[in-house]
């Protein structure tokens, strides 16, 4: 489903190049729930970037569901993202200016489906997260892992085959944390593959697998 | 230092009113270092804002270094929060057209301190926290945790007498939790009072106190 050969990236800085990514090697099956840990900087947003074609890597071969996706064009890659991904980014990305509902429907609005059925489904998978008491709010009139659970509804909204979660819980309480780790289990069950970062070892243990990410390359648990 | 008597916050929206402090009764003595904890949404950083003067209660009285700040004009609570606290945002609120060490030397601007004493304190200050290699770097340019460790820096720049942190470890793995960590607990010896709010026990376990809100209210740990 997702594998990684010789995965690099850089950032060119006007003084200096970021060598990132050193030469990334792993692979994610179908069905698996993987969690990715490594130290503050070390490259996992930017592998889940790269993973989620939102990012393209300076060098090596990707391949996503069997299709190598290191030379497609940015069209193909926003259609295979809005048909196949979900995803939950770290620093969240709602739209300041529309209230929760219409940020959690947003990935429905690519595919044809009516907005009565829009809103329903936002509602649903709200009430999922148990922020059904909030859809009204603006990003800013919601706390930080309420604005949380809302990236996370936006993410499953599309009913994705592969879900990438960058510290989904990083904000939650241990509490609001269990319920969403439930949420990805009980939807990994029913075949929907999940790559996690995460910083919290009781959230990794969860997976079937820990991958490490250090100094660039896949330390432990690539395959 | 700190005294709170019945603090009450609702945010008045449209159609609804969230009553989200129902009465908080608390203190926070010079030199201490104290943890808040609580469910998500239920006004930790709604607290913390009133606390560091960014937002004012609905009703109640707020006692800031023995003087009655509920009356306050918002310049003379800019000119108290400027002097005397440090504030660690929940979402960073980093400005995104300044490299890191501009983000960090901000609240000097008001201080009268020189331009290259400034960047010489902003330099100093992100090698304390591990980041002197990204000090030029922009927000967008940085990992969630290399921005979180910005926004602390630039919440001790100021040599403040009491630090307000709201989950300051949320975006960092364990060793550099623990780095943070240490260097509140040096800042606590050395005399500055500490409220930092956090989901994670094994960083609420090292404060000298934990207060717990719970449906709009001190529930434990209040005094
Ligand atoms: N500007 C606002 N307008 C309306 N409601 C708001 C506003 N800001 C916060 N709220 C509501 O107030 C409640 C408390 O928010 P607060 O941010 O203080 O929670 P918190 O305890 O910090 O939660 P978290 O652990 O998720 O960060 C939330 O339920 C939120 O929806
Ligand atoms: N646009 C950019 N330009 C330059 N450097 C960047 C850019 N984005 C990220 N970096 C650098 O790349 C490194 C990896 O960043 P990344 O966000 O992938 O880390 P991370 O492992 O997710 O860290 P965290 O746990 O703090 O979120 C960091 O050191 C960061 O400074
Ligand atoms: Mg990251
Ligand atoms: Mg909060």
């Amino acid at each position: 489903m997702i594998v990684l050969k010789d995965i690099k990236k850089s950032y060119f800085l006007p003084k200096v190049t970021i060598e990132v990514l050193k030469g990334i090697d792993m692979e994610v099956a179908e069905k698996e729930l993987v969690a990715v840990m490594g130290p503050s900087g070390s490259g996992k947003s930017t592998l889940l970037h790269i993973i989620g074609c939102l990012d393209r890597p300076t060098s090596g071969t990707y391949l996503l569901l069997d299709v190598d996706v290191s030379h497609k064009t940015d069209n193909e890659l926003a259609e295979i993202r809005n048909r196949k991904l979900g995803f939950v980014f770290q620093s969240f990305n709602l739209l300041p200016r529309f209230p929760a509902w219409k940020n959690v429907e947003m990935p429905l609005l690519y595919s044809g489906v009516s907005a009565i059925e829009r809103k329903q489904r936002a509602f649903e998978i709200l009430e999922k997260v148990g922020l059904s008491h909030r859809a009204n709010h603006y990003p800013n009139e919601l706390s930080g892992g309420e604005q949380q659970r809302v990236a996370i509804a936006r993410a499953l909204i599309n009913n994705p085959a592969i879900i990438l979660a960058d510290e989904p819980t990083g904000n939650l309480d241990s509490h609001s944390g269990k319920e969403i780790m439930e949420i990805f289990k009980g939807l990994n069950k029913e075949g929907v593959a999940i790559v996690l970062v995460t910083h919290e070892k009781e959230i990794a243990e969860q997976a079937g697998r820990i991958i490490t990410i250090k100094d660039g390359v896949c330390y432990s648990g690539c395959y």
